[in-house]
């Protein structure tokens, strides 16, 4: 009856995942490894990057004023808001999570706040290899390199993605492992402020338990593909707070601004 | 913790109401 309740769990948390994010990993492989209809149109110097601000993201650079801004600043800017709708997706998708919509309101807040953006990168390596990251909902793909070109401190901010990204990569997880992956980053019963520790941290045990015995029957030739993943949450938080330390930098040394829900985020965050 | 994360707030209460960009 245990196994089938947790076979139960791991179902209805990938369900979520898949109905909740537009873009998954296995969407994301068949565009990275050429097998789309259609090839993503690749970003890599300011007059591609240019063309695809007019077609690709028109929506997010069109008639806000920031046309006109340079062109590190239009980048962060979309972003930004890619982060908002990933923040919109990852908060439907813990809620969806068993239990979640149950906790008290204030933790159901701190659970986000501190595990939106460790979630967001987790995630993000999908959509990366070594030599780019999809955007635009996997129409575009911008490369590494001309992302590293961008002035400092913008140059800066997504090499670490890479970086962890091409290690996560290397586990070989698949949408029904980062499923439960990005489960138990939300549900984490350390996150600063939170009331009903016990609460949550029960949650945490189901999901963390029913992620081992998952990646026991979908990789049964890594035994210790689950203590990496536990690695990874802690660098995860690493990563988070050095992104964080970034925008904060930005916000306060660039002509920018910062979206009022990834405020409310990174305030008093670490 | 409500007050000072509304919009967060606002999208667990709500998943209708969309969110500016």
């Amino acid at each position: 009856a245990q196994l089938a309740d947790q076979k139960t769990l791991a179902k209805q948390i990938y369900e979520a995942y898949l109905k909740n994010f537009n873009m998954n990993k296995s969407k994301a492989r068949v565009i990275l490894t050429g097998k789309a209809s259609t090839p993503p149109f690749v970003i890599h110097d300011m007059d591609t990057l240019r063309l695809a601000e007019k077609t690709l993201v028109a929506k997010m650079v069109g008639n806000n004023g920031i046309q006109n801004k340079e062109v590190e600043v239009r980048i962060f800017h979309c972003c930004q808001c890619t982060s908002v709708e990933t923040v919109t997706e990852l908060t439907e998708f813990a809620k969806s999570v068993p239990g979640f919509v149950g906790l008290d309101l204030n933790d159901q807040v701190t659970l986000l706040k501190y595990g939106v953006y460790e979630a967001m990168f987790a995630m993000l390596a999908s959509s990366m290899n070594k030599d780019g990251l999809l955007v635009a909902y996997g129409n575009g793909f911008i490369t590494r390199e001309f992302l590293k070109s961008l002035r400092k401190p913008f140059s800066d901010m997504m090499e670490p993605k890479f970086e962890f990204a091409m290690k996560f990569n290397a586990l070989e997880l698949d949408d029904s492992d980062l499923a439960l992956f990005v489960a138990a980053i939300i549900c984490c019963g350390d996150r600063p402020g939170l009331v009903n520790v016990g609460h949550i941290e029960k949650m945490q045990e189901r999901i963390v338990q029913v992620l081992r015995l998952h990646l026991q029957s979908n990789h049964p030739d890594d035994a210790f593909l689950f203590p990496k993943l536990l690695q990874k949450l802690a660098d995860l938080r690493q990563l988070v707070t050095e992104h964080a330390q970034l925008v904060q930098e930005i916000k306060k040394t660039e002509d920018t601004s910062l979206h009022p829900l990834l405020q409310e985020i990174y305030r008093d965050m670490y | 913790l409500k007050e000072k994360h509304k919009i967060l707030h606002r999208l667990l209460q709500n998943s209708s109401s969309p969110v500016d960009l």
